[in-house]
């Protein structure tokens, strides 16, 4: 195992434990900039780490970025990792990453939902959703995309819990969900909110339960359209960009709806590589490109959140 | 480890509302156990879903009664995954 994030391997594939050593070693070599949260436990019990990159100050303006709420989409956890040690190469070396975090702070949860992500690697690499037991059904787990409180149980989400879909009995039902509500809720000055998915190549924003525009649309759009080409300028990823709804599909109770219900602006969600080939199975030798050019689109929105402050 | 040999993951191409209907009456089908990774959306945008290896007849012939396109995205999910246990595996030694 690695002894250090210069020796890590980002390059393929991690387990939990892996993942979560790696968290200790950035704090390790990091102590100034880099700090280790603990917002919760999992239904299995696993503690729910965030990084928190500050170099000072009281809950300042904030930037909150998720990968690996569907735990299956591998990509997002590794690539995860990958943002947390560039973080720490380019503070004090990268003008636009030194300028935000002498203003705000970053809030990296690398492995959004443990114990779906640990049942990966154990027992099926293609689960989705948590690990909650749901009474009076044989069926496991919810999709914590679904469980937020924004149109909660309105139509783009299953009230059948043996479906991917399946949005839980009530808004929060999940800790991992009620975890990072309540971090958001109590620290009260987040600007920007990024949650990581795979696969597609989609960057969106709200809404993503009605096709009602939301009312910072043009600048939403904008801003992803931007980041979407600071993306493309790297390997000429194809992305599209727009609405959760006119994009994909009707998703109510989904994360970034909630996120921007609480005024969070700059409530973002984006699909990862791939283009079809390989799905959520995407070979490890595209892990650090995806990260790479993600990490340029990231990257144009938080200088845009650091830049257009509100 | 829950094995997923002979499982396929199709591309479905649904030409118009119609055909995202059809296909949307699959996802009810839940003898089929299917796993969209793409759910059905508007004409036009891929729908990709994984098929267990004794749903694969009976997806393609849906398919193929109400003619709509599909193409074979990944031929057999677990050769995908033992290659990347593997390079897991050849990492860890």
């Amino acid at each position: 195992r690695a002894r250090s994030t210069n020796t890590f391997n980002y390059a393929i594939y991690h387990t939990l434990d892996e993942i979560y050593e790696f968290m200790d070693m950035l704090v390790a070599e990091n102590p100034q900039l880099v700090s280790k949260l603990q917002i919760g436990n999992t239904y299995e019990g696993r503690p729910i780490y965030v990084l928190k990159f500050s170099t000072g100050g009281n809950k300042r303006p904030a930037i909150w970025i998720d990968t690996g709420i569907h735990s299956r989409e591998w990509v997002t956890q590794a690539s995860g990792t990958w943002f947390a040690k560039k973080i720490t190469e380019d503070y004090g070396q990268d003008p636009k990453i030194t300028a935000i975090l002498s203003n705000m702070d970053i809030f990296l949860e690398i492995v959004t939902n443990p114990d779906g992500f640990a049942f990966t690697h154990s027992t099926n690499r293609l689960w989705r959703k948590t690990r909650s037991r749901t009474a009076g059904s044989s069926c496991i787990g919810v999709d914590p995309n679904r469980n937020w409180d924004a149109a909660f149980g309105m139509p783009g989400a299953s009230g059948n819990p043996c479906t991917e879909t399946y949005r839980g009995k009530y808004a929060n039902s999940e800790t991992e969900v009620k975890s990072i509500v309540d971090f958001v809720k109590d620290h009260g000055n987040i600007k920007g909110f990024i949650s990581i998915h795979s696969y597609s190549q989609l960057l969106l924003y709200p809404y993503g339960y009605t096709n009602t525009p939301n009312p910072d649309q043009q600048e939403l759009d904008q801003l992803a359209k931007e980041a979407v080409t600071a993306l493309s300028s790297l390997h000429g990823t194809k992305y599209t960009y727009g609405s959760i709804y006119t994009t994909i599909y009707q998703a109510s109770g989904n994360t970034i709806d909630w996120t921007y219900s609480q005024g969070i602006k700059y409530s973002y969600t984006f699909e990862l590589r791939d283009t079809g080939r390989y799905g959520f199975l995407l070979p490890a030798s595209q892990i650090i490109p995806t990260a790479q050019e993600t990490w340029l689109a990231l990257v144009t929105i938080m200088d845009h959140v650091k830049n257009h402050p509100y | 480890l829950e094995n997923f040999v002979g499982h396929q993951v199709l591309r479905i191409s649904a030409a118009d509302e119609a055909q995202v209907q059809k296909v949307k009456e699959l996802e009810d089908l839940e003898h089929l156990q299917l796993d969209f990774w793409r759910g059905p959306a508007q004409p036009g945008s891929s729908i990709d879903v994984r098929v267990p290896f004794p749903s694969i007849q009976a997806v393609k012939v849906f398919l193929e009664a109400h003619a709509i396109s599909y193409s074979i995205m990944i031929e057999d999910v677990q050769s995908l995954l033992d290659e990347e246990q593997e390079q897991m595996f050849a990492f860890q030694g």
